[in-house]
């Protein structure tokens, strides 16, 4: 069990230093185990240095950086082990246009072995995928699934729209 | 294995039986606030075995089932099924499906099914393990919790590695 | 102080209403003080009820209609007392673009009497503001602010991203 | 009273001196991810006289003086001035202005300013309080943290009344 804990410590640490330079374009991040502790105790510290910025500390990183940095991990974790299918709810919220676009770069990537569905509100996001589904209230408080064509992004939230009071 | 289907009964906002196709690569799920895209979200983790309320975003599990909306009565009973499909005949004959399924009634009565089955939760989660889907851990990101990752204490973050391990 | 206190609650309960009621289209909401409390210690209870649904508690609301809410709370505080000077910093993240735009309305009526700032990565939000300032590392690591022509929003993040590595 | 500028030098990553026009009606700032919009949030919320690090996303105090970049020397410094407007001459002549200013230095030497004049903590929320921009309470929201005023418990919310009381 240990030595099992230990390799797929090292695995993701591998990937997670690898896919956070991709998603940050330099910078250096790194996971360790807790020091002098046994392995299968150990908490996970992290450590993230910016490319061109001196600090360290994972309290100064922005709201975008935090979430690309937590995505590098998440993505990591998934290389190492890779599960058959993937949800994530709105994880785009918080990221600028160039930060989603890398993001989707590096899910696409994965997304040969592994079926990914993302709920997102983000336009970039959207025309990244190859289908969508919507979910609407056409009678008000019931759910149900519809059919998005892709061509009519700009506008699919709208057209979604809970009928008008 | 890999997932073929989720469907939802009586699950939070889907009072109708409602059918969500899986497919290969990346598929988007858009909606206005509060249609029920996070009840999807829900639905996965509900069914994979998850005992905590609070994990559903509810005070109490039988939130989860449908309480009704505008001329319409509440459901009776809450259900989720996820169908996998068995490629290599790890399971059933090759080519063939099997269906996870969990539900609760108002009653109280609660039940996991294998294909239509009644079998205990622990049956489902070695299943689930085996085919590699997992149990929840880092293939499931409920909304707002990628922030967590990075604020979690060096011991909570464990809990991902674990599941990967 | 304490009449004070309890004209202010009773005032910032009316705009409560009145706002949450056109956010929302419809529904209802309040606050109220802890029952059997002195004014001076009680705490302030919410509840809301969206309109077309049964549900009550917040807990079950979506992550948009929690913001929408807060943000009803906080608008409704603001036009009691109202400040001169109010800067939000990217509360828009969570809404889709419906609700984006009726916030954006009930700012603006604010906005007569009080200077508003918002940071915000939304386009509908950007478009509806009357002036853009930038703030970008051209030399990495140092903040400096630049002025960003409305004319080219659709690019605006793109053209202010830090220097390509 | 009215805002009209706010200036920063050698606050976290603002390292020249900046100077930010506030105008009538809403502005929008807008910026790729970690370039320092928050920072500015977080300026204003010193000035006015913070004395949580954790409130300014720091770990200690200094963590906001500029720790320097790629080719620059940390700052000396912190330094945040707002500069109001006194239309009706009610602390200085009409039509005057009045700058409140806050420094750290890396000295720990740290001072609040009035017109250039060394004052305490006190004298500078007593002005703020009566010129209507208040101290923080709900004038200035940071990153993220819109959903705490649902999440929070009755007792905490008292906070925002309080203010506006
Ligand atoms: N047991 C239930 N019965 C009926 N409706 C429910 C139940 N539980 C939750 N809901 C409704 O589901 C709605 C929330 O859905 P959900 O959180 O999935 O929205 P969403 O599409 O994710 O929105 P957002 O974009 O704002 O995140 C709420 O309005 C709530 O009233
Ligand atoms: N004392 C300091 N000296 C130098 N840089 C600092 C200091 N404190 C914070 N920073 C830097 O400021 C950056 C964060 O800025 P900020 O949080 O304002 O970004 P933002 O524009 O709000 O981004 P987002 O869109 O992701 O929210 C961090 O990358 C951090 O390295
Ligand atoms: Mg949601
Ligand atoms: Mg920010």
């Amino acid at each position: 069990c240990r030595e099992r804990f230990v390799e797929t410590f090292e695995l993701v640490q591998g990937h997670f230093e690898q896919i956070f330079r991709r998603l940050f374009r330099g910078g250096k991040a790194e996971i360790t185990l807790t020091a002098d502790m046994d392995p299968l105790d150990a908490g996970i510290e992290i450590t993230a240095r910016l490319p061109g910025k001196n600090t360290k500390k994972l309290s100064l990183l922005s709201g975008g950086e935090q979430t690309l940095t937590a995505l590098s991990l998440l993505l990591a974790v998934f290389q190492s082990r890779p599960s058959p299918f993937c949800l994530l709810d709105e994880v785009d919220a918080a990221l600028d246009d160039a930060n989603v676009e890398r993001f989707i770069d590096v899910v696409q990537e994965f997304s040969d072995n592994t079926q990914f569905m993302v709920v997102t509100h983000n336009r970039i996001t959207m025309s990244r995928c190859e289908r969508l589904f919507g979910v609407t209230m056409r009678k008000r408080g019931v759910s149900m699934l519809v059919s998005v064509d892709m061509a009519d992004i700009p506008s699919s939230e709208a057209s979604m729209s809970p009928s008008e009071q | 294995m890999y997932l073929k289907r989720i469907e939802l009964e009586g699950f939070k906002s889907f009072a109708d039986r409602t059918v969500i196709p899986v497919e290969r690569g990346l598929t988007g799920i858009v909606g206005p606030n509060g249609c029920g895209k996070s009840n999807v979200v829900d639905a996965l983790i509900w069914v994979m075995g998850e005992r905590s309320a609070k994990a559903l975003r509810a005070d109490a599990m039988d939130d989860v089932i449908f309480k009704g909306a505008e001329g319409r009565a509440s459901a009776p009973y809450a259900m989720v099924e996820i169908i996998l499909g068995d490629e290599k005949g790890e399971i059933v004959e090759a080519g063939g499906e099997v269906a996870v399924g969990r539900r609760l009634f108002k009653t109280g009565e609660a039940e996991f099914l294998l294909n239509g089955r009644k079998v205990r939760r622990k049956d489902v989660r070695e299943l689930l393990m085996d085919t590699g889907l997992g149990v929840r851990g880092y293939m499931v990101l409920a909304q707002g919790k990628i922030a967590a990752v990075l604020e979690a204490n060096p011991a909570e973050r464990r809990s991902i590695f674990e599941e990967a391990a």
